[in-house]
């Protein structure tokens, strides 16, 4: 189970609080997995009481839309952004520190994907990588299977069954031909793996053609407690042109599983 | 079991913080686990003056009654007017029927007649949180024998938010804890502060809204 409580002395408008968080939450502590199992309790809590607010501060509030947007004074949607910023920071490093603590985990694993399509596909091969069992045991084994996280994208929900499934109910189209657009092709993924150390990235996978992985590098980089999966669901090479392509980015953190995870789980008594 | 923290999670522990004005932290120690006798169990965080507050909570079908009972009163205050929150590690209160909620209801009452609240009043002001094992029920009445000496516990100091971060530890190895300060553009004279603290280390694939 997850629980967290966030206070701070700032105004908040009453009626923006549920937006801050819900803002803030669905890039932080809904975007982390330790074992994939969503508790029943899982609670963060939120509370604001402005004592530390001059007497002639506005309260902050949530410009969600447009509309609210025009209505609010330049000043304030400074202090929105500003706010928002230092809180997405905030969540992000408490909920990160859930996954350090994962169960018998000795990585600390980011995934980053990238898509052309939109956020939630990004998302949901993110997701898929972070839930799987046999990505996460090869991280534990400091093996760079990249076969493992490739298979995991190609089965995640809503990315594997837009291949199946009527095609102009669920899957976007492509409105000049009508053709539709599968959110993952193989011939535009890439894989590599992000040292923690800032030295260069190791290529795995290259617009669906694997690559001759350097086996030292990779034991090297799998060594360290920390380590980032870039995966590129949009890469088309860089000499195809990019035009006004926009690309949408998932993070997600994540931990391996170890021996000691089923020794802790299968001890724990009711 | 050892409580000792591993050496490769003290980077994690902060020796210091800097806490928002008006809110103040403790824990008891309750029993609610039969095996724990000496960890305090219960937490507090509260706001010295009653303000706005929001909750995410898991969409798990089988919401948990200190899930369902806290969304409820932060749906019928509008968000407005808590106190803070009341929280139990040894026992999720989950999957616990009616009485679970009652239990969950009880804390927040009991927890709110600790600063002046009537029995009567509609709708509590403190919010709850449980973890624990799912399908037990709450040993409620050590719990509200506890939660005076909890009120008597609250303070502002550094020890107190860190001796909260650890009650509301299940399997975690570590308490979490972080504080900052911060600025906004309008006010760049004053400092604003935010703390937080967390818990989780098993069952963590949080889904909330």
């Amino acid at each position: 189970t997850l629980l967290g409580i966030v206070c701070t002395d700032a105004k908040v408008d009453p009626k923006s609080m549920r937006y801050f968080l819900r803002h803030v939450t669905s890039t932080s502590f809904n975007c982390i997995s330790i074992d994939g199992d969503t508790s029943t309790n899982d609670t963060v809590n939120f509370f604001a009481n402005g004592a530390a607010a001059p007497a002639n501060a506005a309260p902050l509030r949530y410009h969600g839309d447009k509309q609210s947007r025009s209505n609010a004074s330049l000043e304030d949607q400074d202090d929105t952004r500003a706010f928002i910023k230092i809180l997405s920071k905030f969540f992000k490093d408490l909920s990160q520190l859930v996954v350090r603590d994962g169960e018998g985990a000795t990585k600390f694993v980011s995934i980053r994907v990238r898509s052309d399509l939109n956020y939630a596909t990004a998302k949901r091969a993110a997701v898929s990588i972070a839930r799987s069992a046999l990505v996460k045991t090869a991280l534990y084994g400091k093996d760079a299977n990249w076969g493992r996280i490739l298979c995991a994208i190609g089965y995640a929900p809503g990315i594997m069954d837009s291949q199946e499934l009527p095609l102009r109910n669920l899957v976007p189209t492509n409105l000049e031909n009508q053709r539709p657009i599968y959110p993952v092709k193989p011939r535009r993924t890439s894989v590599s793996f992000i040292p923690a150390d800032g030295t260069e990235e190791l290529k795995l996978l290259l617009r669906g053609e694997p690559e001759q992985v350097d086996e030292v590098r990779a034991k090297q980089i799998l060594e360290a407690e920390d380590l980032e999966i870039l995966v590129r669901l949009e890469d088309d090479g860089e000499t195809a042109p990019s035009g006004d392509k926009k690309v949408h980015e998932a993070v997600f953190w994540t931990c391996d599983f170890s021996h000691e995870y089923v020794t802790i789980n299968g001890d724990y008594r009711t | 079991a050892d409580r000792s923290i591993p050496a490769t999670k003290q980077k994690y522990i902060p020796t210091s913080g800097t806490y928002p004005k008006g809110f103040l932290a403790g824990s008891a120690f309750a029993g609610v686990k039969a095996t724990n006798t000496k960890y305090d169990d219960l937490a507090l965080v509260v706001s010295e003056a009653p303000c706005p507050a929001a909750g995410v909570f898991t969409k798990n079908v089988f919401k948990a009654a200190p899930v369902q009972t806290s969304s409820k009163f932060l749906s019928e205050r509008k968000g407005h007017g808590f106190r803070g929150v009341v929280v139990n590690s040894g026992c999720a209160n989950a999957v616990t029927g009616r009485l679970g909620l009652e239990h969950a209801a009880t804390m927040a009452r009991t927890t709110d007649q600790c600063f002046g609240s009537a029995e009567s009043d509609a709708v509590p002001s403190t919010l709850v949180m449980s973890t624990g094992v799912i399908g037990q029920r709450l040993p409620i009445d050590r719990i509200t024998n506890a939660i005076p000496k909890l009120h008597q516990s609250l303070g502002s100091s550094h020890d107190h938010w860190m001796n909260a971060a650890q009650a509301i530890c299940t399997t975690d190895t570590f308490p979490k804890l972080i504080s900052r300060t911060f600025t906004l553009p309008s006010h760049p004279g004053t400092t604003y502060s935010i703390a937080g603290m967390t818990k989780g280390a098993g069952m963590i694939h949080p889904n909330m809204a």
